[in-house]
Parts: C-alpha cells; structure tokens; sequence
C-alpha cells in the first residue's frame, strides 16, 4: 500500500503556501490590523519601559476565558521593574480603543552635556493614525530610591510645556504639571499630558517637547539624576516615556483592495 | 410561496446542478448519515505561524472559531435560530425546490487586543471588534 500511504500522508500535510499566497494572506491579515504593511522595529527593544508598561496594560485586558486546549493567551509576565498600571490608566484603556507609547526622541548623551537642573524630553506623534482624539495621555519618569541623601528631604518635580525657542533668547515654557517627592520614594511619577497631546495632535508644529525641572525645598535647582530620577543615560526598562490613550472619532471602514 | 419567476429563468445547466446536488442530500438523508447541527468549530489564527512574533508583541496567536453545521428541520434549541430561520427551514422542508435552508453562522462576536511595535519601535496596544466566534445560531 505504499501509494495509497503516501496519498494519505500527502493529504495531511498542511498544504504548502506558494510565497505570493503568502504575501497575500499576510496583507490581507494587515489590512484587518489596519496596517499598509508589516513594522520592522529595532530589534531588542522588547524589555524597554515603554513596551513593559504596554504589555502590563495588554495584560489587565485579558477578558474573554481560555477555550479548552489553546493556551494562546497566557499574559505574558514582565519581568524585573515593570511600571504599574495605576487603576487610572485601567480606566482609560477602558475608553480607549488603542493606546500607543513614544520613545523620547532627545539622545541620551544630552544628559552630560545639559545644563545640571534641566532635562529636554521630545515625542514624535506623527504616525498616530487620522481620526483619533487623545482621551488620556501621561509622561512618566522613573524615581529611583538615592541613599545619600536623609530620607526626607523632598524635591519638586515641574514639567514644562515648551511655547516658543526663540533663537536668541531664553525658552518660554508653560507649567502643566508638579509633583512633590521624598529622597526615599522609589517608582513611576506620572505627569498628565493629556491637553497639550490634543494640541500637538491638531497643530503638530507647536509640539516643541518638554522640560522637566528639579528643584530642592529651598528652591535650588539640583541635578535630577542626584535626586534619583532617570532619564536619558539610564537603564532601559527605566526610561520616561510617553504614552497616550485615543478613542476613534469616525467609524472607518476598511478599504476594498 | 417563493417568486415563480425565479424557475422559468434558471438555465438548463443549472438545473442539473441542483438536480445533482438534492441527489446528493437526499442519498446522505436516506443513508441516515446525520449531519451535524449548525455550531462552533475551533479555528486557531497563529500570527507564530505568520512569522510575525518579531514585531507582535502579543497574543502569539487567538482562537477565531468559525460556525458550521445543517440549519435543517427540526431545529433543536442550541441553534440559536431567528424566527425568520425558523420559517425558512419550514418551507425549505415542505418544499426544497423554493427556498434553500438558513445559514449556519455567528450570532455573537468578540472582539481581540493585539500589541505590538510599529515601525520606529514605539509600541501599540489596540483593540478589534468582531474577530473570535462566541456564538453560532441559523439566519
């Protein structure tokens, strides 16, 4: 029965995709994701803060149950610091029907350079797709716990909304959030950054990017790495990051291919 | 009554078919070979198998099930059947000839999160309505 096994086996065998099928079922699937072709990130950037947080936030989603035998959806446990998912950010995701996190575009080696009480954060939000409205969004920075000082004397923390950099003179910067923090307080400072996303959304040329200043009790300016807060020269599953939540303002039909 | 137009203008050709195809159905009725009632069957999309886990984050895959089965008379409760099927399925069953029977389908869907990186490495978390099977029922 040696051709009748090999007809069996051969009809078993799932059948092989010819490459231009494959293409096809791939943009298919992609134009379901609503996606005009497959991303290519970096590689490696998968224990970043901003995809950990992402991938706390995927997982509080995880409602429908398991259907017997696949384990198809096994919340993907983050590993060493993940940033928490305040219920706050639980509360927008509900609205949201799609969040999306930014890297802060500023280099890292701007930190030695810079001056010692001020950090520049820049996002780029031009590939948010048309017809969404920022419901929520957050910049977060990461406090780390800094033993030499006494456990406490606070810091203030401002972040500033960048108006206007006038070639010659100094940035004009408006106040959008503060936050006071203890020398023995460690984790995410969340700043909402929701009015001014919807800003840049609509006029992208006004999104000139952030300051954040440190200040101690008496108001001297400090270096925010010495108070504990880290940003571009540190680890990278601590790096501040953006992230902001949307809601679709049109129903958008796919488009017929 | 179904519109009588609907036989004058079925070509030759086409009749034979159907002829071919009640055949068919009336054998695998005779031979008693029951056919299973419309409901959901596992169907599993694997982005794995796509290729894709580079830049999806999660899930690695989703159980998307799809609906399948006979909506024929009678029509047992689990079928989740609409009125108009229910009707449907009588006349079909009186008549074969004038309508076909309802379709085997979802009556419920849910939707699926998918996270994943975009081309500069910043990360997205959406949402898509109407991608897995929670219920199959006639139409």
């Amino acid at each position: 029965n040696f051709s009748v096994d090999n007809e069996v086996r051969s009809s078993f065998i799932q059948r092989r995709l010819r490459s231009q099928e494959r293409r096809e079922m791939q943009r298919e699937i992609l134009s379901i994701l609503g996606l005009p072709h497959r991303p290519r990130p970096h590689v490696h950037t998968k224990q970043n803060a901003a995809p950990m947080f992402m991938l706390d936030l995927y997982n509080t989603i995880s409602t429908y149950p398991e259907p017997p035998g696949y384990s198809y959806y096994k919340p993907v446990l983050p590993t060493q610091v993940s940033p928490m998912v305040t219920p706050q950010d639980s509360r927008f995701l509900d609205d949201a029907d799609m969040v999306m996190s930014f890297v802060n575009l500023v280099d890292q080696e701007q930190d030695l350079l810079y001056q010692q009480h001020r950090r520049e954060f820049r996002f780029d939000l031009s590939r948010i797709p048309e017809g969404e409205t920022v419901t929520a969004a957050e910049f977060r920075i990461y406090k780390d716990f800094i033993q030499e000082r006494c456990e406490n004397e606070t810091f203030r923390v401002s972040v500033y909304q960048v108006l206007q950099e006038p070639p010659n003179s100094e940035v004009e910067l408006l106040l959008l959030d503060q936050r006071d923090v203890r020398a023995a307080e460690e984790g995410w400072l969340v700043f909402d950054l929701t009015d001014t996303s919807n800003l840049w959304l609509v006029n992208p040329e006004q999104n000139l990017g952030l300051h954040l200043v440190l200040e101690d009790s008496n108001g001297q300016g400090w270096n925010p790495q010495l108070a504990g807060l880290v940003t571009g020269s540190g680890p990278q599953d601590k790096q501040p990051f953006m992230v902001a939540f949307f809601k679709a303002n049109e129903v958008r039909f796919r488009s017929i291919r | 009554s179904a519109h009588k137009g609907r036989q004058s203008n079925r070509s030759k050709p086409q009749r034979t078919v159907q002829d071919a195809l009640k055949a068919v159905e009336a054998a695998t009725d005779n031979l008693g070979i029951s056919r299973e009632g419309c409901k959901k069957h596992e169907l599993y999309v694997s982005f794995r198998d796509l290729g894709w886990q580079d830049w999806i984050i999660a899930p690695e895959g989703y159980a998307a099930y799809y609906c399948e089965g006979e909506c024929a008379f009678p029509l047992n409760s689990y079928m989740n059947a609409t009125n108009h099927a229910i009707v449907q399925t009588l006349v079909h069953f009186i008549n074969p000839d004038t309508v076909p029977k309802p379709c085997c389908a979802p009556t419920q869907l849910h939707g699926i999160s998918v996270l994943y990186f975009d081309d500069s490495s910043n990360v997205i978390l959406k949402k898509y309505r109407n991608m897995v099977v929670r219920a199959c029922g006639c139409h």
